[in-house]
C-alpha cells in the first residue's frame, strides 16, 4: 500500500455537495461513486443526478431514507441512465420520477460489489485502489459537532445509519486515517470531508463497503 | 476556527444550542492528548437536538453485507 492515496490527486471525485434537510445521504454517495467510476472509465468529470435516484429508486424512501444497497441494485438490474444534475437537478425533496427516452444519454453502471471489511482494513485499501471510491455506511451521530481532526471515538460499529464515500487514505503520520467524503456541504468538517482513524473499524466504516464496477 | 452559524430563519431553539455546547466541552474533554484527536464544536448543526439531527440527516438503512474473501495465504512447503 502507498503511504498516501486519494483519488481527489487523480481527478475523479466531483465536489462536496450539500444535501441539506433532506435525508438522501444514500443516494448522494451512491451516485458520487458513479461520478468517479465515469471519470475513471475516461469519461468527463461531470456531477450526476441525485434527484434522478431519490425519485426513481422505487425500492427506497428518497429524502425520508434509503439502502445504498438497494440504489445499486437498481441501478445495475435496470441499466438505468444517470443523466445529469443540470438536467434533473436536486431539489430536496421527493418527486414524481421523470422518465427520458432511450436515446438519451446518461451513464450506467455494469455492476458492484458489496463487502464486510472489518478486521480487514488493509485489504479495504487494496479494494480502494483498484475500484476507486467505495461507499460505506458509518454510524455518524458524532458527526453533528464534528469539525476537524481524525475520528477514533464517539461512535460505534453496528449502528450504522450514514452513507458516504471513502476517497482514500492517509497513513504517514499517526494515527493513519480515512478520507471520507460527506455530503453536507463544504463548510462542514475538513472542506466537507471527515477523517477517521485507520485500523478498529472505527464507527463502522469497515462494515458495509460497497464499491461501483464500469 | 469557524464563523458562529446563525440558526435558520423562524427558529431559535437556545435549548438545544446549549445542549451542543455541553456536549462539546464534553467530547473534547475525554481523550485531549490523543494525536491528532477530533476536535468538536460550533457548526450548521448546532442549532438542532441530536434526535432531530438523527431524523433528518441519518436515514441510510443498513443491511448484512458477506464477509471479503481476501486471499488466504498458504505457508510454501520446502523446496530446492
Amino acid at each position: 500500500l502507498p503511504l498516501r492515496f486519494d483519488w481527489r490527486d487523480k481527478h475523479v471525485v466531483t465536489q462536496v455537495r450539500n444535501q441539506q434537510a433532506c435525508g438522501g445521504c444514500w443516494a448522494f454517495s451512491v451516485v458520487a461513486a458513479a461520478e468517479s467510476a465515469r471519470a475513471r472509465a475516461g469519461q468527463p468529470l461531470e456531477a450526476l443526478s441525485v434527484q434522478q435516484v431519490i425519485d426513481c429508486s422505487y425500492d427506497n424512501y428518497g429524502c425520508s431514507g434509503g439502502s445504498t444497497l438497494s440504489a445499486l441494485n437498481w441501478l445495475s438490474k435496470m441499466q438505468v441512465k444517470l443523466v445529469s444534475d443540470l438536467e434533473y437537478p436536486f431539489t430536496a425533496q421527493n418527486g414524481l420520477c421523470r422518465y427520458f427516452p432511450a436515446s438519451h444519454s446518461g451513464f450506467s453502471i455494469k455492476g458492484y460489489s458489496a463487502y464486510n471489511f472489518s478486521d480487514q482494513e488493509d485489504e479495504m485499501a487494496k479494494v480502494l485502489l483498484t475500484s476507486g471510491p467505495l461507499i460505506v455506511i458509518v454510524d455518524a451521530v458524532s458527526w453533528q459537532d464534528y469539525l476537524g481532526g481524525i475520528i477514533q471515538h464517539h461512535c460505534s460499529s453496528g449502528e450504522a445509519n450514514h452513507a458516504v464515500l471513502v476517497t482514500g487514505f492517509d497513513r504517514t503520520g499517526s494515527p493513519p486515517y480515512w478520507i471520507v467524503r460527506n455530503s453536507w456541504g463544504s463548510s462542514w468538517g475538513v472542506d466537507g470531508y471527515a477523517h477517521v482513524k485507520m485500523g478498529g473499524n472505527v464507527c463502522g466504516i469497515a462494515d458495509s463497503v460497497s464499491a461501483v464496477f464500469v | 476556527q469557524t464563523a458562529t452559524p446563525t440558526p435558520p430563519r423562524g427558529r431559535h431553539p437556545p435549548a438545544a444550542f446549549r445542549e451542543s455546547l455541553n456536549r462539546h466541552r464534553y467530547l473534547n474533554s475525554l481523550f485531549p492528548r490523543e494525536n491528532s484527536t477530533a476536535v468538536y464544536g460550533i457548526n450548521q448543526f448546532s442549532y438542532l437536538f441530536p434526535e432531530e439531527f438523527k431524523a433528518i440527516y441519518l436515514r441510510s438503512r443498513a443491511s448484512r453485507f458477506p464477509r471479503y474473501p481476501a486471499d488466504v495465504q498458504k505457508a510454501i512447503p520446502n523446496v530446492s
